[in-house]
């Protein structure tokens, strides 16, 4: 543990908390993308079913439960509970375009072939796109509402604080892992976009909105 | 050679 990989984990923890917090307090789901947090319930599922096979530490097996604990919370409140404020008709990104090719580059690109290695790697290049309907939805309505830009700014800066856990990693324990670097680059790069409309708008007190 | 990496970050 380092203080980038702290930092990222309660960055994300930060993130999934915003985002329960948001759809709680407003009793509405608008402008969440249903299909993300679909996705990234799918990441965690099939990433944390090592918590049955292997123990890393307290922190790290409490943090899974809480990850997965909250994505299926939040699908929850998304599809049952305030399913009437969920906003599908922006909701329209193809998620099969995404999941079937995270599916075939597991194959291709995996450590090992065994169940456990292809399910964990298939999380790693699923979670580097599962953003993609929520930033569609973002560009087809033209804005979002602060606290869903502030959850999209937490959950972008997690990836990015892990690229520099990496580069640390690799210097002090001479760790290198190919498949979460490349797929955590792409991640954060998905998000540069937004980065720069956070900086320019949100944290200037305006909301975001595209031109 | 077998395989035992443990994926420790989350």
């Amino acid at each position: 543990m380092n203080i980038f990989r702290l930092c990222g984990d309660l960055s994300h923890l930060l993130a999934i908390l915003l985002l329960l917090f948001k759809i709680w307090k407003t009793r509405s789901c608008a402008g969440i993308s249903g299909k993300t947090q679909l996705l990234f319930t799918i990441v965690y599922t099939a990433r944390y079913l090592d918590l049955f096979t292997s123990f890393v530490s307290v922190y790290n097996s409490v943090m899974k439960i809480v990850f997965l604990t909250a994505s299926y919370g939040t699908l929850y409140l998304m599809f049952y509970k305030f399913k009437p404020t969920y906003d599908h008709n922006h909701d329209s990104f193809r998620i099969l375009y995404l999941i079937v090719p995270a599916l075939v580059l597991s194959f291709i690109i995996v450590h090992v072939y065994t169940v456990m290695e292809i399910l964990w790697t298939f999380s790693i290049y699923l979670e580097a796109v599962a953003i993609m309907p929520q930033l569609f939805m973002v560009s087809r309505t033209g804005e979002a509402e602060t606290i869903t830009s502030h959850y999209l700014f937490a959950l972008g800066s997690y990836r990015a604080l892990y690229i520099l856990n990496w580069i640390y990693r690799y210097y002090t324990e001479d760790f290198l892992d190919w498949i979460t670097i490349m797929a955590g680059i792409v991640q954060t790069i998905l998000y540069c976009d937004f980065f720069y409309l956070y900086i320019t708008k949100v944290l200037k007190g305006k909301r975001l909105s595209l031109p | 050679e077998e395989f035992d990496k443990v994926h420790d970050e989350l």
